[in-house]
């Protein structure tokens, strides 16, 4: 059972697909599992959903997109084991999961996930051969309709941040879009990815701020405020081509610019010494900060609708 | 499986916008092999790169020449897989 699964060590897609399904077992009146699409290579794409009711709007958060991030993707194991031991605990989860829905993507790139697991610890992309060229993938952080193919992204295949073909071009991407379209009412959107320690907001692919920059940034201010509160990690956070550099694609620009307000990406940890071979012993730390952060923002989204 | 032995990962650390763009431009090498782990955006932030092998003394004298500092973030690359590997199976095989 989920209570007997090693939160404090990486898992390989099958055992975190195991996780998945246990959860789903043992709280099926809060939990269950939503399979938006399958990856080039045939692995479903799963979503957990946790919902009390019917109708309600939605808070989305998804993990692991680059592959390579394994602390991102066991954060989020730990974070979806979080919400079914919270909820009826913590008042204030509670209070949001008695309104909204929770919409978790625990291995948003499973082909690239496995892949690392198999043959290259180090990969980044999708698993999709690029016609005419002997370099595989995408980078699914370029992939998204938002400037897409402007700067900030590679038209080269082989390069790590090759934008691909065309917008959704990858069905990791397309699986999403396909799934907030149709959902229609998310009103959080956070993709979370390490390392670097940032938390950032739209946009990427252009220098013109955001209508709701003041109200972001502030947000974001007070969820690494919280987040260092547990073991003083220090973050940064604003504008992505602010803060990192400029990049066209990019998740949240897209879901920004679809009308969901609080669209936020992070960047977890790194403790300058170990890169993406982030040592085990710091998942439990990581997921235990981050998630504090994560209920300021869903906090913030349940106190303002819109 | 992809072999990581002798790869190094470098922190450089920029100080103008010089050697940014001296950097840019090594990214745009991708014959060279080179994994930016972070990019060469500014002289706030550090840049990591996974440098092959077979690359690192050619690199480590660009970056000389080009008065860039840069420390060893990773010195073997493999040696920490393989320890990420041991530790992992380590664990599974303990009582939860």
């Amino acid at each position: 059972n989920t209570d007997g699964y090693d939160y404090a060590n990486y898992h390989t897609l099958n055992e975190i697909n195991s996780f998945i399904d246990m959860l789903v077992a043992e709280n099926p009146n809060l939990v269950s599992k939503i399979v938006i699409g399958q990856s080039y290579e045939g692995r479903p794409l799963n979503v957990l959903k946790f919902s009390t009711g019917a109708n309600r709007p939605g808070i989305w958060i998804d993990t692991g997109i680059h592959s390579r991030e394994w602390v991102t993707q066991a954060s989020g194991t730990w974070f979806a084991k979080k919400i079914v031991t919270d909820y009826g605990r913590d008042p204030a989860l509670t209070a949001i999961l008695n309104k909204m829905d929770i919409f978790l993507e625990i291995v948003t790139n499973p082909d690239g996930y496995a892949y690392t697991h198999t043959s290259n610890r180090m990969w980044r992309k999708t698993r999709k051969p690029n016609s005419g060229y002997s370099c595989v993938g995408v980078d699914p952080n370029r992939n998204w309709d938002a400037g897409f193919g402007g700067a900030g992204a590679s038209g080269y295949p082989c390069s790590e941040t090759y934008r691909g073909p065309y917008a959704n071009s990858e069905s990791e991407v397309k699986s999403i879009v396909d799934f907030v379209k149709s959902h229609g009412n998310l009103k959080a959107f956070v993709s979370i990815h390490s390392y670097s320690q940032m938390l950032l907001y739209p946009y990427g692919y252009t220098s013109t701020p955001c209508k709701d920059q003041s109200e972001l940034h502030a947000l974001a201010k007070k969820a690494i405020t919280d987040l260092a509160s547990l073991y003083g990690t220090q973050y940064t956070y604003g504008s992505i081509i602010n803060t990192i550099y400029q990049a066209s694609g990019g998740t949240i620009d897209w879901t920004y610019n679809q009308g969901i307000k609080y669209s936020y990406t992070f960047e977890l940890r790194d403790t300058g010494r170990y890169g993406f071979a982030l040592p085990a012993n710091q998942i439990i730390p990581t997921a235990q900060e981050t998630w504090l952060a994560l209920m300021a923002i869903m906090q913030h989204t349940y106190n303002n609708p819109y | 499986r992809e072999n990581f032995v002798g790869h190094q990962v470098l922190r450089i650390q920029p100080t103008n916008e010089e050697q940014i763009s001296v950097l840019r431009s090594l990214a745009e090498k991708h014959d060279l092999g080179l994994d930016f782990w972070t990019e060469p955006v500014s002289v706030t932030k550090p840049v990591d790169v996974r440098i092959p092998f077979k690359v690192l003394q050619p690199i480590k004298i660009f970056l000389l020449e080009n008065d860039i500092q840069y420390s060893i973030m990773i010195q073997d690359l493999q040696d920490l897989l393989d320890e990420e590997e041991r530790v992992m199976k380590t664990r599974s095989a303990q009582p939860r």
